[in-house]
């Protein structure tokens, strides 16, 4: 995958049931973030699987004054990356039990 | 502590805090 420098992870263990799954992004490259936030490394949130859309959450992330506009696209990606992998794990996992 | 609270506006929590340094050499 190309080196976004915005990386996220599962902040929970996932049961494969809940569909309001806990992530976690953490942002390598500090010079993304928006003033007060420039500190900040990780951001942690709810997605809901069934519900949210990568680039809304990414989008309210920038209307919350994390990341510059400019960056919402590579953001929205790293979350639909990996939720997309995360969906993929369930079906796996689902379908070896039957 | 660090950790920071910022609700957006559409009711999504998200929780801010600092990455330890030892985190960011792992990459």
């Amino acid at each position: 995958a190309e080196d976004t420098g915005v990386r996220v992870e599962l902040a929970e263990e996932d049961d494969g049931k809940k569909a309001s799954i806990a992530l976690k992004l953490w942002v390598e490259d500090h010079k993304k973030l928006k003033g007060k936030y420039k500190e900040t490394g990780a951001i942690e949130f709810t997605f809901d699987l069934e519900k949210d859309v990568p680039e809304v959450v990414s989008q309210e992330m920038v209307e919350s004054g994390f990341f510059h506009e400019s960056d919402a696209k590579i953001v929205g990606k790293s979350i639909r990356d990996r939720v997309a992998l995360i969906k993929w794990r369930r079906e796996r996992t689902a379908s070896s039990i039957v | 502590s660090a950790t920071a609270q910022v609700v957006h506006s559409a009711g999504r929590k998200f929780i801010v805090s600092p990455v330890p340094e030892s985190r960011l050499k792992e990459h």
